[in-house]
């Protein structure tokens, strides 16, 4: 999945989501990419989040939704990031998923949860202290 | 960074983060930014987990997944399941625009996706036909289903539910199940 959030000029927030899902999946199912609040979630008056990874586990605790709820309770977009990520490990310890959250102030961050063969997620930033769009890596918890 | 405006998005898909920050550097809107940044990563084809052409389910299909979602209104515009339109994030800008609905999904979201000028398309590319013969020349493994007959972590199916399973039998079954890594939303 490519998960997106964008906090403009003025701080309003947009978010998207857009994927062909699992691989080999049973016919009809659908993953958290297209739910409001599980895939992406957008407030401009706290910030935005979105989610990638194993859609029918994450979609079960509204991950973006979550963090951008704890980015309301002032939160730093990192921490709001992995405290979803611990809420989903104490039910599923070995899912494989990962978030990216910022809030209107600019402040961004990402989580993912460690499981063998996935121990960083990459994601991308742009911003006006970056001269272009540049891949940053985050080591899971 | 505490500086504004901000473009994060998840994996190293540099093609969308470099068309999200270009339509917003061209006056464009967070809205726009979203749109045509996941958008660029459907015609990318981006690790081949978005857009056509990837992930085809036991039927050999690719079906596309995609929300936008408008942080000053809590608009949301949302597809699932949509079949032959490739352009998913864009349909799903038009649900905002166009409806009072939120979700559409499957065959009527591609219906609605024609109506609203998308072209109708085959999602099926070598590629992902080739993914999908591979699969089922290896007894369809892996799969979503668990607790069925035939067993699903040895055949194809087709699959029912069986009259008894024993705890213990669906303990043993469900221990095989091998996550994928490659297959993910």
């Amino acid at each position: 999945t490519i998960g997106m959030v964008v906090i403009g000029g003025s701080g309003a927030v947009a978010s998207g989501t857009s994927t062909n899902g699992a691989t080999h999946k049973i016919p009809g199912r659908v993953g958290d990419s297209p739910i409001a609040g599980a895939g992406s979630y957008a407030d401009s008056t706290a910030g935005g989040a979105a989610a990638t990874g194993d859609g029918d586990i994450m979609m079960r605790f509204l991950p973006s939704y979550q963090a951008v709820e704890y980015m309301r309770m002032g939160a730093d977009p990192a921490v709001a990031c992995q405290k979803v990520i611990s809420r989903i490990q104490k039910y599923v310890p070995k899912f494989f998923g990962a978030v990216i959250c910022a809030n209107t102030t600019g402040s961004y961050g990402a989580a993912c949860n460690k499981i063998p063969g996935f121990t960083q997620f990459h994601f991308m930033v742009s911003s006006p202290f970056l001269s272009q769009p540049t891949e940053q890596v985050v080591d899971c918890i | 960074a505490t500086a504004l405006p901000v473009v994060i998005s998840t994996w190293a898909f540099r093609g969308a983060a470099e068309t999200a920050w270009r339509v917003l550097q061209l006056g464009g809107s967070e809205l726009d930014a979203v749109e045509k940044g996941c958008g660029q990563c459907e015609i990318d084809q981006c690790d081949g987990s978005v857009g056509y052409g990837g992930s085809p389910d036991e039927s050999g299909e690719t079906t596309l997944d995609a929300m936008i979602m408008d942080g000053n209104t809590m608009e949301v515009g949302a597809v699932a399941d949509l079949r032959h339109v490739k352009n998913a994030i864009g349909v799903a800008r038009k649900v905002i625009e166009y409806t009072k609905h939120t979700l559409l999904v499957g065959e009527s979201a591609s219906l609605f996706a024609v109506r609203m000028g998308f072209p109708y398309e085959d999602l099926t590319t070598q590629k992902s036909l080739s993914m999908y013969l591979k699969w089922l020349n290896q007894s369809c493994q892996p799969n979503y289903w668990k607790n069925v007959v035939p067993d699903s972590s040895k055949s194809c199916g087709p699959y029912k539910r069986p009259e008894k399973v024993t705890p213990e039998e669906e303990q043993l079954i469900s221990q095989r199940s091998v996550q994928n890594l490659q297959s993910h939303d």
